[in-house]
């Protein structure tokens, strides 16, 4: 369960000053599945980055199944980074000197709550590829893929572990529209099935569909949350 | 005007290798406004590195304007890129520790026509960043930016110096619809007014409609190649 209470996020690196997210409140429940949409700009990328705990807000409170984030420590921080969020960045953030199964395997190196074998880390590997269609792309290294290949690799780390929440910031922007289909039914399926909830930024209709709850940012806070009847 | 003939590219790195593209012939005239569709790893990046001059086919030939490009020297290619091309990459290729005015004044300062003085070059990238609604980010570095952000960064940048020809490879896959359709429009009157050649790779529908005709990719191969009459 996440909860937001008047969130703002300022960066200030001197030169530059943005206040990009303007006091977003809101809750998201235990296996939601929701899209957040919004123009360019508009702070989605920045709201992503303070929930998946790898940015701290300027003001506000993040509260994450009744914890208090802004608390922690980077410990704690790293903790649930590494235990409960499987995250799938905008620019994909592969290892560029590794290949696409050894960079689907990173979450399972870093899991505290259980050692894996390297013959199980690369069984898991395989199947999370097979599942994202990118079977004859084991070894190849991320410049040895297309732009949606490697969306795909990012989207197969983010499943690997079976983490409870999900934060995928426009998973499926460099996909065809048939690929798109096929990442958000293991989305849909994992959040259904699973319970986990997933938080994924999009700009598309058609893919903002499958989400049971759409949220729009403007300028920086929320300009609409639509319940989907339908998804 | 584009030729290619029966054009082939085999990425071949020892441990790897893959045929990207197998056998693609067509014509693009002077002045089209071209999508090309197909889906994700068909081979569409690939192709437009190859039409850009960034990258070799493995056989085939590429004539632009009458001459061959195969035969061409490094030097004769980047002649090329710097005078005839504007690109713009599916990862958007912006150098990280510098500001959006000075990513968008590089094809200036590789400029052979003409020099560029140091005042002209900032008013042509001011010019540049407003028009795709970047007014108030000149001094920004990318890391500074939204995604959709830097890809209007990089388009800025294929379009300042009115090139002959822009390349596109997904130049909207960041970008909400409306941000989108302002960009298409940008497009879409460079071509009509100075009848600047644009080649996109779209995987977008609403995209492809802007534009004369529509080819589609599929496993390195052209599959169908349509006229658009209502664009
Ligand atoms: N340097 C490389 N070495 C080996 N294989 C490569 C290399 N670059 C691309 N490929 C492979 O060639 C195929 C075509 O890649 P390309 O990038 O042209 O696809 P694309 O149509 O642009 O896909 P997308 O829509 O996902 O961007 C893919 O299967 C990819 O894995
Ligand atoms: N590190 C930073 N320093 C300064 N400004 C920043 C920084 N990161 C983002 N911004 C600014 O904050 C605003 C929100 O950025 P954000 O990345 O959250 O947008 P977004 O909604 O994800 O956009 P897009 O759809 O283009 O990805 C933008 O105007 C951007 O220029
Ligand atoms: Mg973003
Ligand atoms: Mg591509």
């Amino acid at each position: 369960v996440i909860e937001v209470n008047k969130l703002n996020k300022i960066y200030d690196s001197g030169e530059v000053k943005v206040h990009a997210l303007r006091g977003v409140s809101l809750f998201i429940e235990k296996g939601d599945l929701v899209a957040i949409m919004g123009p360019s700009g508009s702070g989605k990328s920045t709201f992503m980055n303070i929930l998946g705990c790898l940015d701290k807000s300027t003001s506000g409170e993040y509260f994450l199944d009744g914890k208090n984030v802004s608390n922690m420590t980077k410990d704690e921080l790293a903790d649930i980074r590494n235990d409960l969020i499987g995250f799938v960045f905008q620019g994909f953030n592969l290892l560029s000197r590794t290949s696409a199964l050894e960079n689907v395997q990173l979450p399972l190196l870093y899991s505290r709550a259980r050692a894996y074998h390297s013959k199980e880390r690369d069984e898991l590997a395989k199947k999370a590829l097979d599942s994202v269609g990118l079977s004859g792309r084991y070894n190849h290294q991320p410049n040895q893929l297309s732009g949606g290949q490697q969306q795909r690799v990012a989207i197969a780390r983010a499943l690997i572990k079976n983490p409870a929440m999900i934060l995928a910031d426009e998973p499926t922007g460099n996909l065809d529209s048939r690929t798109s289909v096929e990442i958000m039914n293991i989305f849909q399926t994992m959040n259904r099935r699973n319970g986990i909830t997933v938080v994924l930024v999009t700009h598309s209709d058609e893919i903002a569909r499958f989400a049971d709850r759409v949220i729009v940012l403007r300028d920086g806070k929320v300009k609409e949350d639509i319940r989907n009847d339908n998804p």
